[in-house]
């Protein structure tokens, strides 16, 4: 028996040209928070405070979809959602609809630990995290360029995309009516 | 989405998950990450953080279904997570996990899945698309 991590920003249908200059940066955060992760498990940090702060240097990154950079709803809003669960004890916490939370991740574990509850949402989890002190920003901080031009890009597609899947156009047959998937 | 799951040297687990979700999903949509046993789970024997189409990760409650049948069946991780992402449909799910004893797996039917691996023997790993 030995520590281990793994993590993940996100899947999809990514290209196999995604081009240097895309790939290189989300590499070199994926190696920054897999060492960040390595070094916290080796100093005996518990698991729990290991995911949580490999998922908020994951948030904070635009390259990847949560937090700053997080993919824009058809009303061109963030709408951010996260948790984290403790397998000793099955404690959890989960938040939904968050556009002002930097770090929905930490606000799913406060949820967990100081609340009777496991999910807060929308406007009552942005109260929480009001009464909380955590740190909030303006919704305008968690929209990229990229971002915009990918909502553009899928409303003209007319399209739900996952994570990195481009858009196919809309009078594409080969979705056996099923339009939620890019 | 991104994720994360850890174990330490004593078997202790967590796993978490944050998301934007969906490019244009409409206002109100709630996905699979803050559902737990969807893309989110951790118990004794495992901890697993999904990504991908969250309406089908939560019809196929991923990540609980991969500690099941550990717990019930008494697959191995890598056994339990390769059979529930091949259970849901081609392109829609990837998912990382850790077990209690220290196994890794990062399994995904979509083309790639941004992925990043390490483990106290010395073992790591970062990829993007399938490592043959």
């Amino acid at each position: 028996m030995g520590w281990a991590i793994a993590l993940h920003g996100g899947a999809g249908d990514i290209p196999f040209s995604l081009p240097e200059e895309r790939r290189a940066p989300r590499e070199a955060t994926l190696r920054h928070c897999l060492d960040l992760g390595v070094a916290a498990l080796r100093a005996n940090r518990p698991p729990l405070d290991v995911v949580e702060l490999v998922v908020r240097e994951l948030e904070n990154s635009p390259c990847y979809n949560a937090g700053k950079g997080s993919v824009l709803t058809t009303a061109g809003t963030v709408e951010m959602e996260a948790c984290i669960m403790d397998g000793n004890t099955n404690n959890c916490g989960a938040v939904s609809g968050l556009s002002t939370v930097v770090n929905a991740i930490s606000l799913a574990r406060l949820v967990m630990e100081k609340t009777p509850h496991i999910y807060l949402a929308f406007d009552g989890a942005e109260a929480f995290a009001r009464e909380q002190g955590v740190e909030i920003m303006d919704p305008s901080h968690f929209i990229t360029p990229e971002n915009i031009e990918r909502l553009k890009n899928a409303k003209e597609a007319n399209r739900v995309q996952i994570d990195y899947t481009q858009p196919i156009k809309a009078n594409s047959t080969n979705d056996q009516g099923d339009s939620q998937i890019g | 989405t991104v994720g994360c799951v850890a174990v330490d040297n004593h078997g202790n687990l967590a796993s978490a998950t944050s998301t934007g979700g969906l490019v244009n999903k409409m206002v109100g949509r709630i996905g699979d990450t803050p559902i737990i046993g969807s893309g989110t789970y951790a118990n004794p024997f495992c901890a697993v953080s999904a990504t991908g189409k969250g309406e089908s990760i939560i019809r196929a409650t991923v990540a609980r279904d991969v500690a099941a049948l550990m717990e019930y069946k008494g697959l191995s991780l890598k056994e339990a997570a390769a059979y529930v992402v091949e259970k849901v449909p081609k392109g829609n799910v990837g998912l990382v996990a850790v077990s209690a004893n220290g196994e890794v797996t990062m399994p995904f039917n979509t083309t790639g899945m941004f992925r990043a691996c390490a483990t106290e023997e010395g073992y790591s790993e970062i990829a993007i698309w399938p490592v043959d």
